[in-house]
């Protein structure tokens, strides 16, 4: 799974997800990346976010769409938001990560694997990323 | 106003021990190439919605990610592909799952939610929606990699169970 999330010079936010799924597949199965609120979310009140990972605890989270909630309802930070959000997938038995942009140019990203690929841009500069620091 | 990307190439079981050089070099090299679409976008004012589908477009055409060309592939040995984009300012959004054919998924997806009444299609329709939209099609072998063959092969081997542990997503 690949996945991009942006704010741009207007305060816009955008997110964009797309994958294979999982190895061995089989039955039409469908993981979180194209159901809209589960693997890919965007809302300029809130945020943008993009999820990889074992698809079935995203969608019961809801994941994207939650972090998004707990920023717009709960006045909750970026941060806290992706950490809580990554914290109840785990709890459905999930493992998986999140990366995130807020409509004032903030981001997070988190992962509960041992590793994500995963990379930022910003005026400030780049980073590039695979294991947990 | 400040603009910012942020993107992944996935997550699963890399660790330094599993992960040769090379593959770190070449995924490091895929989502630097990443940003470069993106980037080239958001620092010349443009929206962060063609910022995002110029980078998952960079990462679905690089071998090294699990999306579009490089992807892991069913039990019966076909890739199928599912993609989604939206845009915050008016929470417009377009999705695309189970496709076989099309080249570009996000593109479709796009086209999904900027060409078509609906926000989800899927299999069969979806390539048809996208083909009709102009969107490049391709025999579904064009996907497959031979590194994703040897790991189905490996799950098959072992019994088939698709991979839970995200080991190769």
């Amino acid at each position: 799974t690949i996945g991009a999330v942006a704010c741009d010079s207007r305060g816009h936010v955008a997110a964009a997800t797309s994958t294979g799924g999982l190895t061995a597949k089989r039955w039409g199965r469908i993981g979180d990346s194209p159901l809209i609120g589960a693997g890919t979310y965007a809302d300029d009140r809130a945020g943008a976010v993009s999820a990889t990972g074992l698809g079935e605890s995203f969608i019961r989270a809801v994941a994207a769409h939650e972090l998004c909630a707990q920023i717009r309802i709960g006045g909750e930070g970026l941060r806290a938001a992706l950490d809580a959000v990554l914290a109840d997938v785990g709890a459905l038995g999930g493992t998986g990560g999140l990366i995130a942009v807020g409509p004032n140019g903030e981001s997070a990203w988190g992962f509960t694997t041992p590793g994500m690929y995963r990379a930022s841009a910003g005026p400030e500069g780049r980073q590039v990323a695979i294991y947990a620091e | 106003m400040t603009w910012k990307l942020v993107i992944h190439g996935g997550c699963g079981a890399m660790r330094p021990e599993n992960v040769t050089a090379e593959q770190e070099e070449l995924a490091r090299a895929g989502l630097n190439l990443a940003l470069d679409a993106g980037e080239a976008i958001l620092a010349s004012g443009g929206a962060a919605l063609d910022a995002v589908e110029a980078a998952a477009r960079a990462l679905e055409e690089n071998p090294a990610f699990n999306a579009g060309r490089g992807s892991v592939l069913t039990a019966d040995g076909h890739v199928e592909l599912d993609a989604a984009i939206m845009d915050g300012s008016d929470r417009r959004a377009g999705a695309v799952a189970g496709m076989r054919t099309t080249r570009a998924p996000i593109a479709a997806a796009r086209a999904a939610m900027e060409h078509s009444p609906h926000v989800l299609l899927t299999y069969e329709g979806a390539d048809r929606f996208a083909a009709e939209q102009g969107i490049e099609q391709v025999d579904n072998r064009w996907f497959v990699t031979p590194e994703r063959q040897a790991q189905l092969d490996r799950i098959m081997a072992a019994g088939g169970k698709f991979d839970t542990d995200i080991k190769y997503g």
